[in-house]
C-alpha cells in the first residue's frame, strides 16, 4: 500500500468502470485504483453468461471468491497436478473390443477425461486460488451471473497490485484498460505469445492446429456461444438442488 | 531449548545429485525440487528451489508458476527461452547462457529448449512450496479440460482436440526436433 490509502474522508458506492463485451457474455470491472478498493485491496468483477454462453478457461495472479447471484450453470477448475478423475465409459464395439480410433487418447475406447466438473447454483460461493484456470458454462435458460473478490494484496499474488487475467483461451480485443500502459492494447491468450513451431513440438500436433490453438483471427472475446450440445462428463443433479430431477444417466 | 531443535535443523541439500531427481529421462535430462517438504527451514524462509539439467534439444514444457515468481540462474550451457506475459504478448525470445540471470514473474509462461549439449541452471521461487502448471504434457491444463472446452474455445475439431490434450505423454521435459523455434518480431 502508498501511505495515506486508507485516509478515506468520502466513501460512494461504486460502479463498473468498464464492460467487456463477448460473443456469450460480458465482464464488468470495477477499477480496483478506486481509494476504498485500493485500502481494502480487493479487485472486483461481475460476470453475466448468456444461456449456452462458456466463459473460457482463464486464471489469475490472486485468489479469490466467487459467488452465484442468479442462474445455475456447470464450472471447472484445472488444479495442477490432480489427476483427471471424470471419466467416460469405454466404448465398446461388437464383441467386447474397445474401439480403435485415431489419436492416442481414443485408442484407449474412451471418448475424454478430464478433471472434475461441478454443477453450480445461485448462493453457491466458490475459491479459486492463484494459477488455477476456471471455466464456466451456462447450461440454464437465464443469465448466469456472477460476482467475484480478489483478493491482490494477500501475498500470494507476487506480482503488483493489479489483478491481471491470463487468458488460456480466447481474448479480449478491448484490452484491460484498467492498466496503465495497457489501454489500447487487445489482450491475447497464452499460447499467442509462443512461436507456433513451439507449440507443434510441445504439443506433437500440427503447425496449423498450433496456430489455431492462438486464436489469431477469433473476435469472439472470452465468453464464447457453444453451438450444440456441450457434453462434459458431470455427475446426476443431487435430487432438490433447484428442483430438478437427476439427470438420466445412459446406459 | 533451542540446541535440540534450531540448531540441529538441517539447513543444507545438495541439488546435483541425479540419483535424488524428481523428473528423470535418461534421454532428455533430470530436474529437482527442493521445497519445505525435504528441507523444512525453506517455510521459515518461504523461498524453494529447482535445478535443472536437460541435454541438447530436450524441451522444457511450457509452463507457469501458479504461486511463486522465479530467479533463474544458468550454471552451464545455452537455452533457447521464450516467455509470454498476461497480455498474450512474448516479453523475451532469446538464447540465454551460462552467467546469465532472468526473472520468471507469477503466471508469465515459460518454455525452455537447450541448444548445447547439456543446459543446466537453478532457480529460486519466493514460495515455500512452489507450483507449476503445465500448457502441454500429461498433467497439463489442457488435459484436464474437457473437449467440448477446446473445442468450442480454439474452435478446432474433436479429433484435434484429442491430439492436443493426449499427444503428449511426458509431464515436464519432452524431445524437440531442434531447429529455429522463434520467427521475427513476436506477436504484439
Amino acid at each position: 500500500q502508498w501511505p495515506n490509502e486508507c485516509q478515506l474522508d468520502q466513501l460512494n458506492a461504486l460502479e463498473p468502470s468498464q464492460i467487456i463485451k463477448s460473443e456469450g457474455g460480458r465482464i464488468e470491472v470495477w477499477d480496483h485504483r478506486a481509494p476504498q478498493l485500493r485500502c481494502s485491496g480487493f479487485a472486483f468483477e461481475r460476470f453475466i453468461i448468456e444461456s449456452q454462453g462458456l466463459y473460457l478457461p482463464t486464471f489469475f495472479n490472486a485468489g479469490k471468491l466467487t459467488f452465484v447471484v442468479h442462474g445455475r450453470g456447470l464450472m471447472g477448475k484445472v488444479v495442477p497436478g490432480c489427476a483427471e478423475t471424470f471419466m467416460d465409459s469405454p466404448v465398446f464395439q461388437q464383441g467386447g473390443q474397445f474401439g480403435e480410433g485415431q489419436g492416442q487418447g481414443q485408442s484407449q475406447g474412451f471418448r475424454d477425461m478430464h478433471q472434475k466438473v461441478e454443477h453450480i447454483r445461485c448462493g453457491d460461493t466458490t475459491a479459486t486460488p492463484p494459477g488455477v484456470a476456471q471455466w464456466i458454462y451456462n447450461n440454464g435458460d437465464e443469465p448466469l451471473i456472477l460476482v467475484s473478490a480478489a483478493d491482490i494484496a494477500n501475498n500470494q499474488n507476487q506480482l503488483d497490485r493489479n489483478l491481471r487475467p491470463f487468458l488460456i483461451a480466447g481474448n479480449n480485443p478491448q484490452g484491460q484498460q484498467w492498466l496503465q500502459g495497457r489501454e489500447q492494447q487487445p489482450q491475447n491468450n497464452i499460447f499467442s505469445g509462443f512461436a507456433p513451431e513451439i507449440l507443434a513440438q510441445a504439443f506433437k500436433i500440427k503447425l496449423e492446429t498450433a496456430q489455431q490453438l492462438q486464436n489469431q483471427q477469433d473476435n469472439r472475446g472470452n465468453i464464447v456461444k457453444v453451438k450444440g450440445p456441450f457434453g462434459v462428463i458431470r455427475p446426476p443433479l443431487r435430487r432438490g438442488q433447484g428442483g430438478q430431477q437427476p439427470q438420466e444417466e445412459g446406459n | 531449548g533451542i540446541e535440540e531443535t534450531l540448531c540441529t535443523m538441517r539447513c543444507t541439500e545438495n541439488l546435483d545429485d541425479p540419483s535424488s531427481a524428481d523428473v528423470y529421462k535418461p534421454s532428455l535430462g533430470y530436474i529437482s525440487t527442493l521445497n519445505s517438504y525435504n528441507l523444512p527451514i525453506l517455510s521459515y524462509l518461504r523461498l524453494s528451489a529447482l535445478r535443472g539439467s536437460i541435454r541438447n534439444n530436450a524441451m522444457v514444457l511450457p509452463q507457469w508458476n501458479v504461486n511463486a515468481n522465479a530467479a533463474l540462474y544458468v550454471t552451464n550451457g545455452k537455452a533457447h527461452i521464450q516467455m509470454v506475459n498476461d497480455n498474450g504478448q512474448r516479453v523475451f525470445d532469446q538464447e540465454i547462457s551460462s552467467g546469465q540471470l532472468i526473472v520468471v514473474p507469477q503466471g508469465f509462461s515459460v518454455s525452455k529448449r537447450a541448444t548445447s549439449d547439456k543446459f543446466e541452471w537453478i532457480e529460486f521461487k519466493t514460495n515455500e512450496n512452489a507450483q507449476i502448471n503445465t500448457l502441454a504434457g500429461r498433467t497439463s491444463v489442457m488435459t484436464g479440460l474437457p473437449l467440448e472446452v477446446i473445442t468450442n474455445g480454439f474452435q478446432i475439431s474433436p479429433q484435434e482436440a484429442r491430439k492436443v490434450k493426449f499427444s503428449t505423454l511426458e509431464t515436464t521435459l519432452t524431445h524437440t526436433s531442434g531447429g529455429p523455434m522463434s520467427y521475427g518480431r513476436p506477436r504484439v
